[in-house]
């Protein structure tokens, strides 16, 4: 039975230039499953979350765009082609669930699109930087609880051209995306390569019984100068299984005094 | 009174919003900004259990109780916050991001955060053209007061001003910037210190997305709060 709740997937990531790579995500995850180990391996270790100029950074790949004039040497997107900051990121994981439970693959945040795969299965997340994606992954998962998972990042539709005298937004081009805009320099500050493509926030797996909570919101009101209030809670709830689900809903407010002790 | 058990049956495949009894509280420890009063936090703690299976999923998150309400002052013509009824005088910061590589932890969130609460800071604004501001983020602006006035993605230069003059009408699809709109409130909405949602920077978004960013973000008429609070319920 795997443990309730949510583990982040945040080591033992790899990545790679997809113009590198000439497998597809369903030979990656399922009959030839890449690895730093082999020597004509094209694939680095790689910082997840992060972008694709943290991993090449980590790799010293790049100069740190940080130091100097550093970012100058460092190719634009805008020269190099979406291709070039498209790149590859593999990782594993184990997970034995039991009956009744199910298993969520989050992504708090991608810059840009992606495509999924896990043991051999294609999964596309839509386009947008600030959105979070779920999918449900319960029939996927390898029985041997052993699972393979790919992702391929593409960064924005609209990187945009830096003009040569710079200037706010670049060519504003950027501005077509949903997508953070200083990337493409501003007054006070340079242009991000790769427009901050890559699994930017963090990515979980999380497990539920058959009933899923989501997304509560947490209202207060207040009467009487502050001395009667009122906490008004909404959650989003999901029975993901096929019999009708008889449930209990608590809702627990507690001060932490100290430690470990809490007044209910 | 701080605990609270409710039943319910969910259909099979169902998917359903559920909104619990609330819950009363006499006198609370109110949140208040830095500089104002103290940052009390209360750990909220929601679980579902099913008869068949057991504990099914949970959630917990700090909450602070505060009322924040802002309105343009016609003496000043300046934005005018209170906390909990009070006035505050805003002393803010902008913010574009902790690192421009994305580099972003827990450590460095606390580090920057409490760097402005150190400068005296209770505010900081995020601007239009960097990130929808990350839960680290809010978590540490909750334990250290700091309200945030958080931008969506417009700013002037590259939506409709600047020169030459770019997308006039925005993003090319409106329907993507509003899911990622709606998803970022349903991240954010429970942090005591996030006080505003701004539609961008020296920029008002399209028309259509304004509209529907402020029909979104209405208070529910439930919680319209009565202009003084002696009102009863």
């Amino acid at each position: 039975m795997a443990k309730l709740g949510k583990t982040n997937l945040d080591s033992g990531w790899i990545a790679a230039r997809s113009t590198e790579i000439h497998l597809d995500g369903i030979q990656l995850t399922t009959t030839h499953p890449p690895s730093l180990s082999s020597n004509s391996s094209n694939w680095i270790e790689a910082v997840v979350p992060g972008t694709v100029l943290g991993t090449l950074l980590k790799n010293k790949q790049i100069p740190d765009p940080f130091y100097g004039l550093e970012n100058d040497a460092i190719i634009d997107i805008a020269d190099s082609g979406r291709d070039y900051y498209t790149f590859w990121f593999f990782t594993t994981f184990k997970c034995a669930k039991s009956a009744n439970q199910h298993v969520d693959l989050n992504f708090r945040a991608i810059n840009y699109s992606a495509e999924v795969y896990l043991n051999g299965h294609k999964k596309i997340l839509p386009k947008g930087m600030f959105r979070r994606h779920s999918l449900d992954i319960t029939d996927i998962l390898h029985p041997d609880g052993n699972n393979l998972l790919a992702v391929l990042v593409h960064p924005p539709d609209h990187p945009g051209i830096i003009p040569p005298e710079g200037g706010q937004g670049g060519d504003h081009e950027i501005g077509k995306d949903v997508a953070a805009q200083y990337v493409e320099g501003w007054d006070w500050m340079t242009p991000i390569r790769d427009r901050n493509t890559g699994i930017w926030d963090e990515v979980s797996i999380s497990v539920t019984g058959p009933v899923k909570l989501t997304n509560p919101h947490l209202v207060s009101s207040f009467f009487d100068n502050y001395t009667r209030v009122y906490l008004h809670s909404t959650v989003e709830l999901e029975n993901r299984s096929a019999r009708i689900a008889e449930c209990s809903l608590n809702i627990q407010v507690s001060t932490e005094l100290e430690g470990n002790m809490f007044l209910i | 009174e701080h605990h609270q058990t409710s039943n319910l049956s969910i259909p099979p495949g169902a998917h359903i919003d559920y909104t619990l009894p609330q819950l009363f509280f006499y006198k609370p420890n109110l949140w208040w900004p830095n500089g104002t009063g103290k940052q009390s936090l209360y750990n909220v703690e929601i679980t579902v259990e099913d008869k068949g299976f057991g504990e099914s999923d949970s959630w917990s998150q700090h909450f602070g109780f505060r009322k924040i309400e802002s309105s343009i002052d016609n003496a000043t013509g300046g934005r005018l916050f209170k906390v909990n009824g009070q006035p505050i005088f805003i002393r803010g910061g902008n913010w574009i991001l902790s690192d421009g590589l994305l580099r972003l932890s827990k450590e460095r969130y606390e580090t920057d955060i409490k760097f402005h609460t150190d400068m005296n800071f209770n505010m900081i604004r995020c601007w239009g053209g960097g990130l929808a501001e990350r839960p680290e983020f809010y978590h540490y602006c909750d334990i250290y007061g700091l309200l945030v006035w958080q931008e969506f993605w417009i700013t002037g230069d590259c939506d409709g001003r600047g020169v030459p003059v770019s997308n006039p009408d925005g993003p090319l699809d409106h329907g993507l910037f509003l899911i990622c709109a709606r998803d970022t409130v349903k991240l954010l909405r429970n942090h005591p210190s996030l006080a505003l949602w701004v539609g961008g920077n020296e920029q008002t978004p399209p028309d259509d997305i304004n509209k529907a960013l402020k029909n979104d973000l209405k208070l529910h008429p439930l919680f319209k709060f009565p202009t003084d609070t002696s009102n009863s319920l």
